[in-house]
């Protein structure tokens, strides 16, 4: 563990509590892609299966349960307890061109042909690009509210944060994971516009609009 | 990366 893999954990952790609040406080999920939250739990789910084979320590088992349940409680929020609230008509990508390629490319590129080695791969190609369905409906809407702002920001951070992690394991530990690293690389270059918008407008005070 | 490899991140 070191300070950029801390600041990650607990930034992708801050991207989820406040996500949670947003719909809980508002009672509301306008603006939110439910497409991305699927694909979010999926990850998930898919990433930590090695909870029930792999010991690491108490802080990784628990925050994987926290990631685990913390998604499936916003997928409730959003297709049971929110359901009128959801964006439907905007919120049209098709998930199945991002399910399908990934697991594609989990198959032919991964470390070990495992059943379980296999959905983690797949778990990081997903989540690098499980966020565009919620960009392709902030860029139909062509705006998002603060703290929705503040949600993409904080998710965004931390991978890029785990891009740290990645430079420091290398010098300190000779420690590298190609698949992770490349993954990681492409999930924070997606984010790029999305962060400079968000320093540009919302750090100033101003909602996220985008130009028309 | 090998295939005896434990996923420690998250």
């Amino acid at each position: 563990m070191n300070i950029f893999r801390l600041a990650g954990d607990l930034s992708h952790l801050l991207a989820i509590i406040l996500l949670l609040i947003k719909i809980w406080k508002t009672r509301s999920c306008a603006g939110i892609s439910g497409k991305s939250q699927i694909l979010f739990a999926v990850v998930y789910i898919s990433r930590y299966l090695d909870l029930v084979t792999t010991f690491v320590s108490v802080y990784n088992t628990v925050m994987k349960l926290v990631f685990i349940v913390s998604s499936v409680a916003t997928l409730y929020m959003m297709y049971v307890k929110f359901k009128a609230t959801y964006d439907h008509n905007h919120d049209s990508f098709r998930i199945e061109f991002l399910l399908v390629p990934c697991f594609v490319l989990a198959l032919l590129i991964h470390a070990a042909f495992t059943p379980l080695e296999i959905l983690w791969t797949f778990s990081i190609y997903l989540e690098a690009v499980a966020i565009l369905p919620q960009l392709f409906l902030v860029s139909k809407t062509g705006e998002a509210e603060s703290i929705t702002s503040h949600y993409l920001f904080a998710l965004g951070s931390y991978r890029a944060l785990y891009l740290l992690n990645w430079i420091y394991r290398y010098y300190a530990e000779g420690h590298y994971d190609l698949i992770a690293i490349f993954a990681g690389a492409i999930q924070t270059i997606l984010y790029c516009d999305f962060f400079y918008l968000y320093i540009t407008k919302v750090l100033k005070g101003k909602k996220l609009q985008l130009p028309a | 990366t090998g295939k005896d490899q434990q996923h420690d991140e998250l």
